[in-house]
């Protein structure tokens, strides 16, 4: 563990607290894609299959379960919970990211570390993480107007896997053969895509002013 | 030889 890993993993699991402290808060999931939730919800199923097999660490452990069942726990609110289900936009949520999971799976047969079972759902998992957060930014760019909290969940997201850039250097230069080519290479397309984002979002923060993305 | 490295990683 080095502090650039913490730092990211600490961000993420930060993102998640602000995400469910929106939908709880207000008992509402506008400005959120339920359709980022799900593709999360999948990105953590696939990538913990090993929870049960590989033990790494007690803290390795835990965060995965937080991971795997807040992003469920969010799923269910935004499909099930009356008051937060009602506050879906589900005419602006409308990204096809089924293709996204066709296209990553796809990927995953062809380019991965190893042909097994795990390994497949794992390059699968780092590839759909790398797109998942599309159907949110095309969302909050329809939606207009984004409400703090939400941009904070998106900022912290996006920051989390930069610091994960930074930990791959970081152990790229410290260790011998330490090689994650999948996982660097999806990381920064990942943390590319966040780009304009937090442009608007660093406008916005220096004139102090409501966070919009152009249409 | 690609040495099968432990997913230490979230």
């Amino acid at each position: 563990m080095n502090i650039f890993r913490l730092a990211g993993d600490m961000t993420h699991l930060l993102s998640i607290i602000v995400l469910l402290l929106k939908i709880y808060a207000t008992k509402s999931c506008s400005g959120v894609s339920r359709k980022t939730q799900e593709l999360y919800a999948i990105v953590f199923l696939a990538r913990y299959l090993d929870l049960f097999t590989d033990f790494i660490s007690v803290y390795n452990s835990f965060m995965k379960v937080v991971f795997i069942a807040s992003s469920l726990a969010i799923v269910w609110c935004m499909r099930v919970h009356p008051m937060v289900r009602r506050s879906y936009d589900k005419e602006l949520d409308t990204f096809r990211h089924y293709f996204l999971i066709a296209a990553c799976f796809l990927l995953a047969l062809v380019l991965h570390e190893k042909f097994t079972f795990q390994e497949v759902f794992w390059a699968f998992s780092i590839y759909l993480e790398a797109v998942a957060i599309l159907p949110q930014l095309v969302l909050l760019q329809r939606s207009g107007n984004v409400d703090n909290l939400t941009g904070q969940y998106v900022f912290f997201l996006g920051a989390y896997r930069g610091f994960y850039i930074l930990n791959w250097i970081y152990r790229y230069l410290t260790e011998p053969r330490f090689t994650r080519w999948i996982a660097c290479v999806s990381g920064v397309v990942q943390t590319a895509l966040y780009a304009d984002f937090f442009y608007y979002y660093f406008i916005s923060w220096k004139n102090n002013s409501k966070l919009k993305l152009p249409a | 030889e690609v040495v099968e490295q432990p997913k230490d990683e979230l």
